[in-house]
């Protein structure tokens, strides 16, 4: 399961 | 984006230029923890590993490549750069980093966002970031008393995590499904450590008078 995670944030 | 988070970023800029300031035109790193320099810049050289694959934003992208420089010249010039490499005092500035950084290696490896390598580290990096203020706290409790400009410092450093706090707040109600238990549970207990401190800083800032910040 690899959703993905997309850091959008510092 | 939204202001909280906005305000956020700036305040942590401005962390950035009140300790660059402080070291490099008053010469002296008297009173900073190089332990906590060298944590930060473990913390954003780590995060921000995806710089090379992760473009969100230009904005993003921008203050990453910032955040890495700033955090690697003050760790150069307090170990390196004279005259301010003999102001900093390893008796005094001696927390026992490794005990934050294993720790937080483990708990990046047990409690991420995705099983993949750049998500353990990741992790690793936020639960870091949390803790990262401890030697420089430990050793401002050492000195009792905080320079003007150090406190400037700690203090802005703090706000930045707290005004993510409200950022976090806003996105959750303002948006559907955002969730992100790790950052929402470090950033806490980041802003937590900084409570005590806020309270001597607001004490000694109050009436505009700029008595000292003392620490019991």
């Amino acid at each position: 399961r690899h959703h993905d995670v997309n850091h959008d944030e510092l | 984006m939204n202001i909280f988070r906005f305000l956020g970023d700036m305040s942590h800029i401005l962390s950035f230029v009140i300790l660059l300031l402080k070291i490099t035109q008053g010469k002296s790193a008297a009173g900073i923890s190089l332990r906590t320099q060298e944590l930060y810049m473990i913390v954003f050289c780590s995060r921000y590993l995806d710089l090379f694959w992760n473009f969100s934003s230009l904005y993003n992208s921008f203050l990453k490549v910032v955040f890495i420089a700033c955090s690697s010249a003050i760790v150069y010039i307090i170990r390196f750069k004279s005259p301010q490499k003999d102001t900093w005092n390893p008796e005094l500035d001696n927390f026992p980093i490794q005990y934050l950084i294993g720790p937080c290696a483990v708990a990046g490896l047990l409690i991420n966002q995705d099983w993949t390598p750049f998500e353990m580290i990741w992790a690793f990096s936020i639960y870091l970031e949390a803790v990262a203020i401890l030697p420089q706290l430990f050793l401002l409790q050492k000195q009792g008393e905080v320079e003007n400009l150090t406190s400037h410092y700690v203090a802005a450093l703090g706000a930045y995590r707290g005004l993510y706090l409200m950022n976090w707040v806003y996105r959750y109600f303002t948006e559907d499904d955002y969730l992100q238990r790790i950052v929402w549970f470090a950033g806490t207990v980041q802003t937590g450590l900084y409570i005590d401190f806020f309270y001597h800083y607001y004490q000694s800032k109050r009436g505009g008078l700029s008595r000292p910040v003392k620490l019991p």
